[in-house]
């Protein structure tokens, strides 16, 4: 008869966060309104969470690409240890793109791409946060109501729904484009 | 995106990131259950909006 497995906790294995923290925000902020409620916003968070922040307003689709480039020089010219950085990019978009304010489209995967671990030296097997605010496309979620029992649902005085998308856990083998053995 | 107050998920993130403590992934979570709880009016309609979550993180990560 087999025995049977006992399964341990998981280790807890953190990131040093000892080192410094550096930020970027790039925003698109014409024809973006309620933008300066995010920079705001963004700045408490960078301020509470010890980050140095960098803001840039209004890049074109090339300075997107300059401004990562520049970032990945300022990490790696650093004078002490780099722990950790964190990159907000808001601009009018589409799936894998972002629009920079003369309309030029940039590919998010080439802004990414500037601080992976090839790239980076600073950054190399150091957490790297990537938060886009942008549209991936044209589709709107009406959601779902909760429950599936439409009738009982429809009698709730405020019925509740939920989104299409969510409680799903997305795993791939490999990344996207990438051999998985 | 709010005229004024900003977009749902730049809000909701600041507001979690500063008065939550917790592992990243675990704060991104609570982010997508507070977003997946709203709903958006626009044009008159009910719009649901939730983000999208993709980590290749090796540890866990504290920010606080």
């Amino acid at each position: 008869m087999e025995a049977e497995i006992q399964p341990q906790p998981l280790e807890e294995e953190t990131y040093d966060m000892s080192g410094a923290r550096l930020a970027l925000t790039l925003c698109v902020t014409e024809e973006r309104e309620g933008s300066e409620a995010d920079l705001d916003a963004l700045e408490r968070m960078f301020r509470q969470l010890r980050f140095e922040n960098t803001t840039k307003e209004n890049p074109t689709g090339q300075q997107f690409l300059e401004e990562m480039r520049t970032f990945q020089e300022t990490l790696d010219g650093w004078a002490e240890p780099v722990s950790c950085a964190f990159v907000v990019l808001m601009a009018h978009g589409d799936e894998g793109l972002l629009k920079g304010v003369d309309e030029e489209m940039v590919e998010l995967d080439s802004l990414f791409a500037a601080l992976n671990n090839k790239n980076c030296a600073a950054l190399r097997g150091k957490p790297k946060l990537f938060m886009v605010q942008a549209c991936r496309g044209e589709h709107r979620d009406l959601g779902e109501a909760i429950g599936g029992d439409q009738v009982a649902v429809m009698e709730q005085e405020h019925p509740q729904t939920i989104p299409t998308f969510t409680d799903t856990v997305h795993v791939y083998a490999t990344m996207e484009g990438h051999i998985a053995y | 995106r709010h005229d004024k107050d900003g977009s749902s998920f730049i809000q909701t993130v600041a507001d979690v990131f500063t008065k939550k403590k917790g592992p990243v992934l675990e704060l991104l979570t609570e982010v997508t259950r507070r977003m997946a709880e709203a709903e958006l009016v626009q044009e008159g309609r009910v719009r649901k909006v939730n983000p999208e979550i993709m980590s290749t993180l090796r540890k866990r990560l504290y920010l606080q």
